[in-house]
C-alpha cells in the first residue's frame, strides 16, 4: 500500500505534488502533469477499466470537521451515488484538471495545484468494462 | 553519503475513484 502525505491528511502519497504516475501506455508522467487525455486514453487501452462521467449533484460539508460528502451523477444512467473524502481529497475535472472541496488545504498538504470543486463539474471516474 | 532511493511509480487508476453504482439484488 502507498504511504500517506506528510502531517496533516491521510491520503495516499500518490495525490502529492511530482509524484509519478504510469500511464497504460508505459509513458511516466507527474501527477499535477496530467490531462483529461491521458485518463482517457489510458481508459481506452485498458481492458478491465473505463471512464465515466460522474457530475458532482450535492456537496455537503457541514457536518463533519474535515470531511465532505459529494453526491455524484454517474454514467449514462445517471445512477445517484455519495461518497464521504476528506475536503482536500482531489477529484479530476473533465477539461479542468484537480478539483477539491477545499482547494486551499489540497494546495497546502499536498502542494497540488486544485481548483474548487462545484455542483456541476464532470468528473473522471472508473467502472469496470464487463460489469454485467 | 546519500543512498539511491528507489522512485514510487503509481499506476494512473489509483487517482480515479470507483463510482460504480451498487447493484440492487
Amino acid at each position: 500500500a502507498p504511504s500517506s502525505a506528510p502531517s496533516g491528511s491521510s491520503l495516499p502519497a500518490y495525490f502529492i505534488k511530482g509524484s509519478i504516475i504510469q500511464l497504460a501506455d508505459g509513458e511516466l508522467k507527474h501527477v499535477e502533469d496530467l490531462k483529461t487525455e491521458d485518463f482517457i486514453q489510458s481508459a481506452e487501452i485498458s481492458s478491465e477499466l473505463k471512464i465515466d462521467s460522474s457530475t458532482v449533484e450535492r456537496i455537503d460539508d457541514s457536518h463533519t470537521h474535515n470531511f465532505a460528502i459529494v453526491q455524484f451523477s454517474v454514467g449514462e444512467h445517471r445512477a445517484q451515488v455519495s461518497v464521504e473524502v476528506q475536503v482536500e481529497y482531489p477529484f479530476f475535472v473533465f477539461g479542468q484538471g484537480w478539483s477539491s472541496c477545499c482547494p486551499d488545504r489540497t494546495t497546502q498538504l499536498l502542494e497540488l495545484p486544485c481548483t474548487k470543486l462545484s455542483v456541476g463539474d464532470v468528473c473522471i471516474s472508473l467502472t469496470l468494462k464487463n460489469l454485467r | 553519503n546519500v543512498e539511491p532511493r528507489s522512485v514510487p511509480v503509481f499506476p494512473w487508476h489509483s487517482l480515479v475513484p470507483f463510482l460504480a453504482p451498487t447493484q440492487s439484488d
